[in-house]
This record gives C-alpha cells, structure tokens and sequence, in this order.
C-alpha cells in the first residue's frame, strides 16, 4: 500500500507544470523514504530529476518501492482541478497498479477523488556521480527566468562563463549579440552567491534553458552549478524537502 | 553551429 497526503498540493501540481514540457511519461518511484522522479526528454539532451522526501508528507506509508507511471500530461489535467489551498492524498496498491487514487481537500465540505490511469514504463536510469562543481552560483530564479527568456530573442545557444567577475550569459545571433554579467551581491532582495574553483564557460541550447524556467514558482532561488565538459545542473530546491534539479548536455566545440 | 551533446555520453545506465 502507498498513501500519503502532501498538505500543500500545489507543490506537486507546480512539479508537474515544471517538468510536463520536456517529459511525456515517467515514473513517480516511491519508497520508503521518498517519491523520486528520473526522466530523460525524448531527445536525451536533458534529464529531470525530482525528489520529495518522505518528510515532505504526512501520513506517509509506502510498504514496499513501487513505480507508479504517469502520464504528465493527464496528471496536469487532474490538477486543474486542484483548489490553491487544497491538499492532495495519494493511494496505489502494492502488486502494479491500475490506477492511482488523488484526493483533493480543501474546505471541510468538498472532498473530490480522481483516478489516474497508469501505464508500465521501461526507463533507463543514469546513475549520476555525486562530484563537487568547479562554480556554484545561487541567484533569484526569477532573474533567471528573464535572463534566459530575454536572451532567447537573440540566438539559440548561450554561452555561460562563470569567472572572477561574475557569471556572464552571452548570445550570438544574426541580429547581433548580447550579454549579461550577473555579479555577487550581498542584497538581500536580490542576493547573488558565487562559489568558483576554476573558471568554468559552457555552452547550452536556450530553448532547453528555458524549459527549466518552468519551475521558477517552485523556489526563490535557482543553484547553477557547472564544471568543464558535463552537463550543467539547474536545482530548484523546495523548502527542505527536496528538490526539482535539471541537467543539460553541453554544445560541445567540433 | 555547435554540436548537441547528449546526456547518455555522461552519464553511465545504472
């Protein structure tokens, strides 16, 4: 048996917006200590990595691991439905599932219950190696979102160099070119952290970039973290209770 | 143009 309630089901209704645009279908993995989401897009540039942790719930139960394949797109569709303040309880059976049952409360008078239909999908897992990043950079997520939406009007590919200045994002297109230098600030409206071993500069596709963004509503701030020749890590954290953290390969030099 | 590279060249299927 899995049940769990999430208090404020907007989080998960927000994880499921962030992530519906790069990927069609995958597995919500649960365990006992957390429902996990792993997930390359179809064209297996990005990969999408949530976790919730068991503490993230209450009246978590989650008797033995199990997958639970979704559609996102249908899963967005049942959450249309979800009231902002509402909560959201979660019920599969242990031996695969058909169906996954929502509750959504909001008020002491509604209650509403959907059925999700779930599929068995064949994923691949990446193991990814937890390594330390040359540059770390923790800026507001939303001045993330605008850069990259901004620079998109330019060209397709952004050039991010992280150095002793700060974090520049270039763009080169045939309508000329761009940059913005995003420096350290100890503001606190707008506060800007870097944390550099080596200068690091990459390139990556806006266009993915800006999928990302679609998580911004999930954190105040977005953690960038880069080292030579691996893909970058765009981690919105949520709270202390998890994370939805974005990988991107890099456009490699011919 | 650069070329895309793709997330299975980094990361090994577990």
């Amino acid at each position: 048996m899995f049940e769990a309630q999430l208090v404020e089901g907007k989080t998960f209704k927000a994880i499921i917006e962030a992530i519906k645009d790069l990927v069609v279908d995958c597995n919500l993995d649960c365990s006992e200590e957390e429902v996990a989401i792993q997930s390359m897009d179809s064209a297996h540039v990005s990969l999408v990595a949530v976790r919730l942790s068991a503490s993230a719930f209450s009246n978590y139960r989650c008797d033995r691991p199990n997958s639970l394949g979704i559609n996102t797109a249908n899963m967005s569709k049942i959450l249309k439905m979800l009231g902002k303040d509402d909560s959201i309880t979660f019920k599969a059976e242990d031996e695969s599932p058909d169906s996954l049952t929502m509750l959504f409360e909001g008020g002491k008078s509604t209650i509403a219950d959907f059925e999700l239909k779930l599929m068995d999908i064949e994923t691949e897992q990446l193991g990814i190696p937890d390594t330390p990043y040359q540059c770390t950079i923790q800026m507001r997520a939303d001045e993330f979102q605008r850069i990259v939406r901004d620079l998109q009007v330019l060209g397709d590919t952004c050039t991010i160099s992280c150095g002793k200045e700060g974090v520049r994002f270039s763009v080169t297109g045939a309508i000329g070119n761009g940059n913005i230098l995003v420096r350290s600030s100890d503001e606190d409206k707008d506060k800007v952290t870097i944390n550099m071993e080596e200068p690091v500069e990459l390139n990556f596709a806006l266009r993915y970039l800006n999928f990302f963004t679609k998580a911004t509503p999930l954190a105040e701030n977005v953690v960038i973290s880069m080292s030579p020749d691996v893909p970058v890590v765009v981690e919105y954290p949520i709270e202390e209770f998890g994370h939805v953290k974005f990988y991107l390969a890099p456009k490699i030099e011919e | 143009r650069k070329p895309q590279a793709r997330m299975d060249s980094f990361f090994a299927v577990k």
